[in-house]
């Protein structure tokens, strides 16, 4: 049974890397069942981001949020910073697909806290980027132009031509 | 959704998640 497991998780990745996201989301939704039998939550984890990153190019955005939500729930039990964060990230790129800029900004500032307590320029350069997106696209010119300048200072810094 | 797919730190992470996959 674990080993069913693991091979529903390796099939819906090689599902998801040929654009097959159906079989994909299939796929998952079967490791995630066995990976709830275990009560393996890491392997839950994963199969909720992964689910939550197939829904995403099948344009079921509120779905993917769905997924994204319950990993970022599982990353703070097992209280792993780098993967909440990466799931913060996943919701604020989310509610921007969605519109919700509100929403998406709560999101982003929370990877933006744990990128800069991690230490990780590239995430907080992210972070800010799409933070200046998201006040541009709420008209709030005056946050906007304090992202951008922060995502400028730390592209120069990480070397991030484009 | 052709519009927001316009915000560009939105269309880099979508390449960027294309190619991602968490592994077993």
């Amino acid at each position: 049974r674990a080993a069913q497991g693991r091979t529903y998780g390796n099939l819906g990745n090689t599902y998801y890397l040929l654009g097959n996201f159906r079989d994909a989301v299939a796929s998952h939704e079967q490791r995630l069942l066995i990976a709830k039998e275990f009560g393996d939550r890491s392997a839950e984890r994963r199969a909720y981001c992964n689910l939550g990153n197939a829904c995403i190019f099948l344009g079921e955005f509120e779905r993917a949020a769905e997924h994204y939500r319950r990993a970022l729930q599982i990353a703070r039990q097992l209280k792993d910073l780098a993967v909440e964060a990466q799931a913060c990230y996943s919701l604020g790129n989310t509610y921007t697909l969605m519109q919700d800029f509100e929403r998406a900004i709560d999101y982003h500032l929370k990877h933006l806290i744990i990128a800069q307590d991690l230490n990780d320029r590239i995430g907080e350069g992210r972070a800010c980027w799409s933070l200046g997106n998201a006040h541009t696209a709420l008209g709030n010119h005056d946050q906007a132009m304090h992202f951008a300048e922060k995502h400028l200072e730390i592209s120069k810094e990480t070397g991030d031509r484009s | 959704r052709i519009h927001t797919i316009q915000v560009d730190s939105v269309q880099r992470w979508m390449e960027d998640l294309r190619q991602m996959t968490e592994v077993e």
